[in-house]
């Protein structure tokens, strides 16, 4: 309904802000509807300002700025609405060192009571994971999954 | 409720029976170049009801079914199955454990199975709603596909927030 | 024909005056997201003539042009030059060193110069005709873009091959 | 005129196919115009198959595979028309070790009569570098451009 999708939204478009200034280190981030009296016509503006930036228009982002810009309102939808598992398809190919950090303190937290599953090329995002799975082709065009062990096999979270 | 495996036979590079097992926490998933990851992503895609073609970087929807390669003949059928931990019920259903199955033909329609008795995709969309999981979903971000929700337009958007439980 | 300098002085982050020299082999540009990598990359496609805003990432021509920061008013002007070593003369033109600068002002169109005397664009594209520089030319690959000749149409792709000389 | 382009195009075409069988080390790779005869409305297919594996259409392939072929695709080009230099702006993001080597391989041979300007977050391709230039920002929002010494410097290319 109206009333639920509003208030759904509104939880998500502070998250969103929450979240952001933490990726950032700072900056402001913002989501509206275009026309929230009108549930199937509605539309959602993104509005984001990088720390110590002018606004811009979201094209003239950098593929970091935007790559994190999209996981800010990726993580606050998670927030607000857990699911039993994430996955998510080398989505820091385009970050930065400081930017992989950033992004790996957040996946930590919201993995604590889920099931994040990355697939990365990235190390310092392996270095996150309580498990790995190596996906090869021992035989050319077939794969197979092998359980890769991990150097410090870091403690399985207690599952809730 | 909570992931627990996921298996895969005959769906794109997976020609032999697969299983991925999973227990909380973060799962990193690594490997060459063409090697198979995002088409594991695409199988857990496809298991939960994604019907896009274009989603499934393929052109027919038979074109998931494993074809073949320079020793082997191409498979006729595939099937995915992902398993869940149901003891909290968030599920709708009597079970403690739910599996979901889905299994293709080459020539033919899709087959979707509840703890392997038959159903309608309709009926995997109900027992998923609320969870998040639907096609959809922001729960699952394809490669390449971080950035779609800042280039898409407004009403575009929207489809992110009616997944939202 | 080499490429020997770029000099950018008020087109997007570049509000101070900033040169680039170059000398042959591989040149590796690096930096935090979002220090100015890229930008550099669209001064270059810009003063070779590059028209289309969506390529420069941007709405308007003027949004080029230095729009301030937390302390600093936006500038009014935008200027990046580009110079070659012409002592073998691919270019046609007496100079044994070419410089092409482009201008732009916050209300106005953009001007052009080829060794400090104004030219029209046309002169700028006639001039560089053959080298394989013009806006569509394959020798400039923007981010995220590698992969936009597999997945333009086939007749998108004819363009690619209209550049080479 | 039509000849030209046509000639020009089947020099691509040679050229497409040895590039991509030594970026992928083995494999076909095949463009060929849709309408040779009419120069203004033809279009330029193009089918690979990775060694060892079945041809698919292009959208089925990897990220990775994706971008080794249109690289294959530049690199022919530039081989058939070079240009006073090359510009590619993280053209390397998608891809695995082994594929960051064979790419630096090819790119230091076209580089050696030419420019070429690589932007990367990559460690193993920044080891290719004649120069290299960070991009900062001391001030926020205002880039500046320092030259970075390189440990251990190559010797520039002699200029032809
Ligand atoms: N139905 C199918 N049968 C056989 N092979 C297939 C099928 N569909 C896709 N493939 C192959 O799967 C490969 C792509 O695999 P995938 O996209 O999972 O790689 P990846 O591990 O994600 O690699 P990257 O790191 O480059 O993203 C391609 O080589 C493609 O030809
Ligand atoms: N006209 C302008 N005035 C001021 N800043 C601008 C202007 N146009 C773009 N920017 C800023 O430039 C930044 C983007 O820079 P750029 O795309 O070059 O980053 P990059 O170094 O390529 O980063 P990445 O590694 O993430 O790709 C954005 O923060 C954007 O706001
Ligand atoms: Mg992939
Ligand atoms: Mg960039």
């Amino acid at each position: 309904t109206q009333a639920q999708f509003n208030e759904i939204f509104d939880r998500v478009a502070r998250e969103f802000s929450a979240v952001y200034s933490r990726l950032f280190e700072g900056g402001t981030a913002r989501i509206w509807q275009t026309n929230p009296e009108n549930l199937s016509e509605t539309g959602i503006e993104i509005a984001v300002q990088p720390p110590g930036k002018k606004q811009m228009p979201l094209p003239a982002l950098s593929g970091g700025e935007q790559a994190m810009t999209a996981a800010a309102l990726i993580f606050a939808l998670i927030k607000v609405s857990p699911s039993p598992f994430y996955l998510l398809d080398e989505v820091d190919a385009a970050l930065d060192d400081a930017n992989v950090e950033r992004f790996s303190a957040m996946v930590r937290e919201l993995a604590s009571d889920s099931e994040m599953i990355l697939v990365t090329h990235n190390k310092k995002t392996m270095e996150l994971a309580n498990r790995m799975y190596g996906v090869t082709m021992t035989e050319s065009g077939i794969s197979s999954i092998i359980s890769a062990e991990l150097t410090a096999r870091r403690p399985e979270p207690a599952l809730a | 409720m909570k992931l627990k495996k996921i298996k895969a036979f005959g769906f794109k590079t997976f020609a032999e029976p697969t299983t991925v097992e999973f227990g909380g926490g973060i799962t990193a998933i690594v490997g060459p170049n063409g090697s198979g990851k995002s088409n594991l992503v695409d199988a857990i895609r496809w298991v939960l009801g994604e019907t896009s073609t274009r989603s499934l970087r393929s052109g027919k929807l038979e074109d998931v079914i494993f074809a073949g390669n320079d020793k082997r003949k191409p498979l006729g059928l595939a099937e995915v199955s992902i398993t869940f931990d149901n003891s909290d019920h968030t599920l709708l259903i009597e079970y403690g454990e739910v599996e979901i199955t889905r299994r293709a033909y080459r020539a033919g329609e899709s087959e979707y199975f509840i703890n392997r008795s038959q159903v309608r995709l309709r009926d995997v969309h109900d027992l998923l709603m609320g969870t998040g999981l639907g096609p959809g979903s922001y729960a699952i971000v394809s490669q390449g596909q971080i950035d779609a929700v800042l280039t898409s337009k407004p009403a575009e958007r929207r489809a992110l927030f009616e997944e939202t439980a």
